[in-house]
């Protein structure tokens, strides 16, 4: 069952003054972070549920936090899988993705079905160094999606076969 | 061979041949041209001194100097340019490095930075800004915003409703910025959006800075009873990542783009994945 109220009750308690200006001590800090972590884990089940009943479609949708530092481990190596862009201005919006993948050759169709250009692009040494590389996604999907004003827009990207060998271009020092 | 540059239909960003750093703006639309240097720097945080016992902390920002010390004079860049985005790659040290970012299409520059674990080894509390110099002449003024309704007019030195003696030249002229700060003449406008609120100030006339990052070994004795040191996951200090985004546009037009692209990112579009083919799909 999604659930908002909790992120509610944490955002709520994040509003005192030391949360807003981060003058708590560290414990503290530690203790928000939680509360809004766990807010946010009954969130996802809450926009899962939305999703789907706006949809009609049925998924198990995979949230990736981390995408800042390309990480999400449960999506690197899929061979397929949908990218669902939700846009919550009044206005639609035009948006560049980055998706941590492991291929090398993606093709992409956006909700009308047509191919978008896509870039596949090596993961830069200081995402590397930031997550420790520890067998993260080596290559990032990059692509131009629209979205439309307060909805959402379904992307599908199916991984092609490596048969070209992504060579990074040479540093220009 | 040449100044290593990027460009889209809109924006030409130069690097220094022999710094690297940004050295020049240019919005190609506009035929607009400005000399910029952006580059990072820390202040060394105060512990006391004979006028003021008091040490830079959580709620208290006094560094002990006036000029930052610049975290590299030279970085090390490579380039990655496709047909959907460009970007150089600058490392600054082995705890700062920045991509600059032009997207195909897209008006500003993206800064991406990524400073941390700040290192404290040497008994030297740091506070990281990124600094952007100009030749604009401010006379003193900046303006930056609360939550991007009312955009005030900041004056160095100065307060609107006392007569001001100025004892802390750097800490005194820092101001909250909550997601912008600008700067302009009689004609160009140079603005920098940021992802979170942050620290910010214009110390020197066609100057702005952000503070980006801080990590302190004293208390400030205001409260909170600890030296801000955040420990990160493992323990060794925190890492963070964010953005700015550079607009260099008219004074007149400039507001239009800075505050549709605000509320873009402040309500930037949420990505949901999920496995399997699929139905296409754009709700209306």
């Amino acid at each position: 069952i999604g659930d908002s109220s909790v992120l509610r009750k944490a955002m709520g308690v994040a509003q005192h003054h030391d949360a807003v200006s981060g003058t708590e001590k560290q414990h503290v800090a530690d203790d928000y972070a939680k509360k809004l972590a766990k807010g946010w884990d009954r969130c996802e089940v809450l926009v899962s549920n939305a999703l789907a009943g706006l949809s009609g479609l049925k998924q198990n949708f995979i949230f990736c936090n981390k995408l800042n530092i390309s990480v999400c481990p449960r999506i690197e190596e899929l061979g397929q899988f949908t990218v669902t862009l939700y846009n919550p201005l009044a206005r639609a919006v035009n948006v560049f993705v980055r998706i941590p993948v492991n291929g090398t050759r993606y093709t992409l169709t956006d909700p009308k079905g047509s191919s978008v250009l896509n870039q596949i692009v090596p993961v830069s040494d200081f995402t590397k160094a930031v997550r420790k590389d520890r067998g993260y996604a080596v290559n990032e999907l990059v692509f131009q999606a629209r979205v439309p004003a307060l909805g959402f827009s379904i992307y599908s990207v199916s991984r092609k076969s490596d048969s070209a060998v992504f060579r990074r271009p040479p540093p220009r020092r | 061979k040449g100044a290593l540059k990027i460009e889209n239909e809109y924006i030409r960003v130069l690097f220094d041949t022999n710094t690297g750093l940004i050295s020049k703006i240019d919005n190609l639309h506009k035929n607009l041209s400005l000399p910029v240097t952006q580059s990072f720097y820390w202040y060394s945080a105060s512990t006391g001194n004979s006028e003021s016992g008091q040490p830079s902390g959580a709620y208290i920002f006094r560094p002990k100097g006036e000029a930052p010390f610049p975290m590299s004079k030279k970085v090390q860049t490579y380039t990655v340019q496709t047909d959907l985005f460009q970007e150089v790659y600058q490392n600054f040290s082995s705890w700062c490095s920045q991509t600059v970012r032009l997207y195909k299409n897209q008006k500003f520059v993206e800064l991406e930075w990524t400073v941390g674990p700040i290192p404290v080894g040497d008994n030297i509390g740091k506070e990281v800004i990124s600094r952007f110099d100009t030749p604009l002449k401010t006379d003193g003024i900046f303006y930056t915003d609360s939550n991007g309704r009312e955009i005030l007019a900041r004056r160095r030195d100065y307060r609107p409703t006392w007569n001001l003696s100025q004892t802390e030249p750097v800490a005194g002229n820092y101001y909250p910025v909550n997601s912008r700060i600008y700067m302009k003449d009689g004609k160009i406008q140079l603005t920098v959006l940021t992802d979170r609120s942050q620290g910010g100030s214009s110390i020197k006339d066609g100057s702005l800075e952000l503070m980006v990052h801080r990590r302190l070994l004293y208390d400030d004795n205001r409260g909170v009873g600890e030296p801000l040191s955040e420990p990160g996951y493992d323990g060794n200090g925190l890492i963070v990542r964010g953005k700015h985004f550079i607009f260099l546009e008219t004074v007149d037009d400039s507001a239009e783009l800075h505050r549709l692209q605000a509320q873009a990112e402040y309500m930037a579009p949420w990505t949901i994945m999920a496995e399997g083919a699929g139905t296409p799909y754009s709700s209306h």
